[in-house]
């Protein structure tokens, strides 16, 4: 491409794909089961729906190399309204998710980077059957015009179901590695454990795995009703620059300053906006949409130096719980002791967010996983219940792990350890469009930090009883 | 934003825009000021001028808080031409950089994510003036339409230059914190650290830094002529897959495939071409553009498994030169003692790269250096000849240097060394649009291993020297 050129979306994410987790065929075979699970997900919770996702991976290639998959993810969920399936899994940057809600999804692109993945590296249609009204299933077979960021409507059929439901079921071929290692571990072992991991994060989902080999991995939910779900935000006064509020007010009709403030912010109502534009030196009863754009700055920057705003609204973030993740954890890991925590929930720069953690000490299975990966202080890491499986080096959890004195807990170098951390939010703030790492925000790695000092202290405890009771016991057999 | 959306990619950078580095005011400040410096200094380069450029930074807010700061960044590279100004600096993923060469942009976002941080914070147009014929300079007045990701012109105005020259000067106006911390020194140092590294990696060019302070900071050039440029390379064959060789194909005349290959791939001539296609089952003399897609993937896959094509065309890099970069490293870290070296090319996926490095033992500053950071294994890393500062931990360097053993080396915890790593390609692989981060690409990271121990070998000599030679002065004194 030379000379002065506008590359289209799509085209952009195509060339860049290792932005988005699609650097090579072991980890882009990962990227992809990633991507659909957390669609799926995402679309059961909206239904109101206990998950029911399968996910099926057989080698279809008959030679040796390269080594051609066939994916196939199936959930329960919304379903997606006929119309607007082309450009759901064609169409970089378009989705249902943009708003102030926890989702796993944000960016509008994880369906399309997958499909992107496997048309560059099979040229296979995408294939999608989905039912959204509970009556007709549509499917659809797909390509992408990457170029100009379309999609390529190869074939639609529609039936009637027999029985109400809906759900989607999406099939993709493409060139992956599922034996390969990644690190200390292959490319399998990595999706099985980050299905493990997303029934932890997940316990009232069921998540069926068949492998290439013919194995059936059966994540059963432990849990028989959702959790409290995620509810959508009002902006924050916090959380507001001048281009979005310009946008705000262009939305709204002709209203006094105090009105659009308090109908149109999280926590600020006419008592509130009036204390605040008395504050800023506003007229409250001047119209919202006069204002120049000199006074629209003064008004952000009013905003973020006032004080006395009410936190975000918390009740509308959707944690793990701390009951239920401990018995996730004693579940999956049967460690000799566990606490875990779910700390009040916090803000940064206007968004909610709230933090969850566990350590679990000791047991076989702890112990033969520090000693196989030489770590004696296992990480797990969580954001809006999905499981981040790499790139720990340059997560804020693990800065946050490296930064605690472990020996005042009675924690030392070999003292075999598992650490659970979720962060949940409104804006969950990656480092990267493949979601692999939390940024090092200061509130969030404040609250991770308080989370681990919490549980352990009762690790201590636990520690120090099992000791002073081993003690006794010598004592007694002397 | 609800229901199902198509984000223009003005409006998703916007909202994704710590994705790009600007998270936060003094992050946001740096980041600005990197994005016009590196713009600068590929102009310079590609214009073949010896680069002169000016950074000033001027605090023009009267309040307290937020801080408004005037950035003006000025150089003597190519200029822009007065037609494509406009979406130079305002639409997303607009530029000249998307060849196959090693520049410092690549991304076509850098200058389009400081004028948005710009407008968000302060709503104040951007001013470009540019000479690109040498003889009428052009100045725009510009804001950015991001929801719909197009240029503003607010004015333009032009002039006939006395004396001829080409060049352009950039003003921005933007809220950020000169004097904040970020980690363990304030955005002031970092970006005062960031143009000395500047220096470091382009020996060739000066650059005149202007405090708001109204301190004046110059970084003359220590050599007068310009290394070897990069130069542009043709797609090798490894670096193909089925979406790039079907353009390729769709962009071509009908020709036989042997005359397909070998006109359009790196270091494919004809003979290689015949002896390949045999070897892959294709019939030389078959018509490109008659191949289906099947066969596109076929050949795409073929390409990659052939191991006897001959690796990329290296002499199209521009590495700083052990030489030079030793004689930087003196200049500016006076050590003891100091070992560089520059890598032959390698390549990965098909994308030539090379890797230089440097050991800096000992001498006052370092020393100094090592104790106020508490580390004494200070990393400088570089990518494309830009200084990479943030994000130390998520990089391939870090990960490097912390595998090695370096008591193997005689460098101990306490012994004060300063390691240089710099990584140039035509393609870097970062794993984010804020360019701070290189990726564990396994290729990149053995030679990067290979250049340290090469470094490490040397210093460990000489430490070994100063070892006897104190101990001999020992002996005599006694
Ligand atoms: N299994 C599914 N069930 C229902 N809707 C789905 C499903 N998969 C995708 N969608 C719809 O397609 C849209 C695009 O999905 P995509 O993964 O590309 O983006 P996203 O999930 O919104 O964000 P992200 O890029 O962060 O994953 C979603 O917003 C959702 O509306
Ligand atoms: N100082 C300058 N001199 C000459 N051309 C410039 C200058 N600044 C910007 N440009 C032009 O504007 C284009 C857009 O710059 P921008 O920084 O947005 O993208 P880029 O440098 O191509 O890539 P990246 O996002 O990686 O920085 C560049 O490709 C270049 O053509
Ligand atoms: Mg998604
Ligand atoms: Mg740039």
């Amino acid at each position: 491409m030379k000379g002065f050129t506008q590359l289209s979306v799509s085209d952009w994410f195509y060339r860049n794909r290792y932005i988005a987790g699609f650097s090579n065929p072991a980890r882009s075979l990962y990227q992809a089961v990633r991507e659909l699970v957390e669609n799926s997900l995402d679309a059961c919770e909206i239904a109101g729906n206990l998950p029911y996702i399968t996910v099926d991976l057989k080698l279809v290639s008959e030679r040796k190399s390269p080594k051609v998959y066939r994916l196939t993810v199936s959930d329960n969920g919304t379903g997606i309204p006929p119309e607007h399936v082309p450009q759901a899994f064609c169409t970089v940057l378009f989705g249902n998710k943009f708003e102030l809600k926890q989702h796993r999804g944000l960016f509008g692109l994880g369906a399309k980077m997958a499909v992107l993945y496997s048309q560059i590296t099979t040229y296979k249609p995408i294939e999608v059957t989905t039912c959204y009204d509970g009556c007709i299933e549509h499917s659809f077979q797909l390509q992408m015009d990457l170029k100009n960021n379309k999609p390529i409507v190869l074939s639609v059929t529609s039936r009637k179901l027999r029985k109400p439901r809906t759900g989607t079921t999406v099939t993709l071929y493409l060139v992956g590695d599922y034996d390969r290692s990644l690190g200390s571990r292959s490319t399998g072992e990595l999706i099985i454990e980050y299905l493990r991991l997303s029934a932890i994060a997940n316990p009232h989902s069921t998540i069926v795995f068949s492998d290439p080999y013919g194995m059936i991995y059966k994540f059963e939910r432990s849990v028989d009703k959702l959790p409290p779900l995620p509810k959508e935000a009002d902006p924050h006064p916090h959380g507001v620059d001048a281009e979005m509020l310009k946008r705000m007010i262009e939305g709204s009709r002709n209203t006094s300053l105090q009105a659009f403030l308090s109908k149109n912010f999280d926590r600020v109502g006419p008592r509130k906006a009036l204390e605040f534009l008395k504050w800023a030196g506003f007229d409250p009863s001047r119209d919202v949409k006069e204002l120049s754009n000199e006074e629209i700055v003064k008004l952000t920057n009013a905003f973020k130096a006032y004080d006395k705003f009410l936190p975000p609204s918390s009740n509308i973030l959707s944690p793990i719980g701390a009951e239920e993740l401990k018995a996730a954890i004693v579940k999956l890991f049967t460690p000799e002791f566990v606490k875990t925590v779910t700390r009040p929930p916090k803000s940064y720069s206007g968004y909610p967010f709230q933090v969850e953690a566990g350590i679990a000490y000791g047991g076989p299975m702890i112990e033969k996983m520090c000693n196989r990966e030489g770590n004696f202080k296992l990480l797990f890491r969580f954001a809006n219940k999905i499981p981040l499986l790499f790139d720990e080096r340059g997560d804020v959890c693990r800065k946050v792990v490296d930064g605690i004195n472990w020996r005042q807990y009675r924690i030392d170098d070999a003292t075999p350890i598992a650490i659970f951390i979720h962060v949940c939010s409104t804006r969950v703030p990656y480092k990267t469009a493949g979601k692999e790492m939390i940024a090092d925000v200061e509130e969030i790695e404040e609250e991770i930090k308080l989370a681990l000092m919490d549980c352990a202290r009762e690790v201590r405890r636990y520690i120090y009883r099992k000791l002073k009771a081993e003690k006794e016991q010598e004592r007694l057999n002397i």
